[in-house]
């Protein structure tokens, strides 16, 4: 589900 | 990547050499809590759990990133633990940290994004570093002092989450991206800093040695 919500930050 | 988040990165890296020099310079880790440290090392690991997961291509700067913090932490928890062990001061570094880990574990399952053990893990490591330098300032007011280079270690430390909000506020602001809960744990870190902020700019610039009570 590309609504996967990332954590892009360290 | 924005010039906050480049400078808290750059920040919290600093903060790391600064304290893994301290000790491996000094050879003692007189002055630092060993259960801040065994925090920040759980909070990289159940943060980056990812890295443990699937193989990753190392060319990518972040992974690098997030290799670097799981075993410099882990590292500087060994000199303190075991190789500088006898000049750990176990008795002041006395705050409970299971008050620490319980209740952050315990929010993460009640408040996240989404109830799924990645997730989980992620939040509760959020919540976690909120708290975690709690032990490190609760050791300084138990001796009353701090040494001038763990004084830079703590600002260092403080900063990078400082430079996190500002980040976050740009990327609000640019890229309309919010991260509800990273940001109310940060701005709760960066408080739990101020009294020491307020010691740090006004004793350490100074050439003073910072003394509790102020």
């Amino acid at each position: 589900n590309d609504h996967e919500f990332k954590h892009d930050e360290l | 990547m924005n010039i906050f988040r480049l400078f808290g990165d750059l920040s919290h890296l600093a903060a790391i050499a600064i304290l893994l020099l301290k000790i491996w310079k000094t050879r003692s880790c007189a002055g630092v809590s060993g259960k801040t440290q065994l925090l920040f090392a759980v909070c990289f690991i159940t943060r980056y759990i990812d890295l443990f997961l699937h193989f990753v291509s190392l060319y990518n700067t972040e992974k690098v990133m997030k290799l670097i913090y799981i075993s410099a932490s882990v590292f500087t928890c060994y000199l303190i633990f075991f190789k500088f062990k006898a000049t750990y001061d176990g008795n002041h570094d006395s705050m409970r940290a299971e008050f620490l880990i319980v209740p952050a574990a315990g929010l993460a399952c009640l408040i996240n994004t989404k109830f799924d053990a990645i997730e989980i893990l992620w939040t509760f490591s959020i919540y976690l570093e909120a708290v975690a330098i709690l032990p490190q300032l609760f050791l300084i007011s138990k001796t009353g002092e701090a040494e001038t280079i763990t004084s830079h270690y703590l600002f260092a430390q403080g900063s990078y989450r400082a430079l996190y909000i500002l980040n976050w506020i740009y990327r609000y602001h640019y890229e309309s991206h919010v991260d509800t809960i990273a940001i109310v744990a940060g701005v709760v870190q960066t408080i739990l800093y101020c009294d020491f902020f307020y010691l740090y700019i006004t004793k350490v610039v100074k050439g003073q040695k910072i003394v509790l009570p102020a």
